[in-house]
C-alpha cells in the first residue's frame, strides 16, 4: 500500500470522525443530508459483499467494517435518535435519491469487469458512490449557516478521491497489470463533483470568513 | 486473467 491510498483511506476515516463527531458529542445533524448517508451505507453494503468471503488483509477487513458500521449508525441517529432527528433539516433535503440507484445499477448490468453477481454489485457501488455526494452538495447550497465540522466533513471525504487518484497514478506505474477503467473513470467524474466546493472552501479559508455556496 | 477480480481498495 502507498502513501497515497494510506491517507486517501485516514482522510476518508477522518470525515466519518468529523461527522460521528458532530452526531454523537453535538448531538446534531443539522447541515447533513441523510439522501447522502443512506446511499453511502448502500454503497458500502453493496461493495463489501465479500466481506466474509474474500480474505485481503486485516487492515481491509476493519476498514471495511468500520466503514459499514459507522455508515448504518449515521443513518439510525439521523432516523431514529431522539435528539438528533430534530436537527435533520428535512425540508432543504430534498433531492430525489432514489432515482439515482436504477441507472447506477443499469449501468453496473452494461458495465462491468466480470458478470457476476459481485462484480456487478461492486460496479453498482462504485458508480453509486460517485453520485451519492450530489445530495449533499445540494443542501449545502440551501443551507445559510455551514457550521465548520459540516464544512470539514465534505472536505475531507473529497480530499479522499483526491488522493485516491494520485493513488491509482502512482500503482499505474509501479504495478504491470494494474488497470481499473472502471473505478478511474467514476473516481474522477466522483471528485470533480467536489471542484466548486473546494473553490469556495478554500477561498472562505484564505479570507478567514465563513463558507457559504452561493445558490 | 484468474476467475475473481482482487479488489484490494476499499
Amino acid at each position: 500500500m502507498n502513501a497515497f491510498r494510506l491517507a486517501g483511506d485516514m482522510t476518508h476515516l477522518l470525515s466519518v470522525v468529523v461527522l460521528l463527531l458532530k452526531i454523537h458529542t453535538i448531538k446534531s445533524c443539522a447541515g447533513i443530508s441523510l439522501k447522502t448517508q443512506e446511499l453511502y451505507a448502500l454503497v458500502f453494503a453493496a461493495r463489501y459483499l465479500d466481506l466474509f468471503i474474500h480474505f485481503i488483509s486485516l487492515y481491509n477487513t476493519v476498514m471495511k467494517l468500520v466503514f459499514l458500521a459507522s455508515s448504518f449508525s449515521i443513518v439510525w441517529y439521523m432516523r431514529r435518535h431522539k435528539i438528533v432527528r430534530r436537527t435533520y433539516d428535512k425540508d432543504h433535503d430534498t433531492f430525489r435519491h432514489h432515482f439515482l440507484v436504477l441507472p447506477c445499477l443499469a449501468l453496473a448490468l452494461l458495465i462491468n469487469e466480470r458478470f457476476t453477481f459481485r462484480e456487478v454489485m461492486w460496479a453498482f457501488s462504485i458508480y453509486l458512490e460517485a453520485v451519492a455526494i450530489l445530495p449533499q452538495l445540494v443542501l449545502l447550497q440551501r443551507t445559510r449557516n455551514i457550521d465548520n465540522l459540516t464544512g470539514q466533513y465534505v472536505f475531507f471525504l473529497g480530499a479522499y478521491r483526491v488522493l485516491y487518484i494520485l493513488n491509482w497514478i502512482y500503482r499505474y506505474f509501479t504495478e504491470p497489470h494494474f488497470v481499473h477503467w472502471i473505478s478511474w473513470v467514476a473516481g474522477i467524474v466522483q471528485t470533480l463533483l467536489y471542484a466548486d466546493f473546494f473553490y469556495y472552501y478554500i477561498m472562505s479559508w484564505k479570507n478567514n470568513v465563513k463558507l457559504e455556496l452561493p445558490a | 486473467r484468474s476467475d475473481t477480480v482482487e479488489h484490494d481498495e476499499l
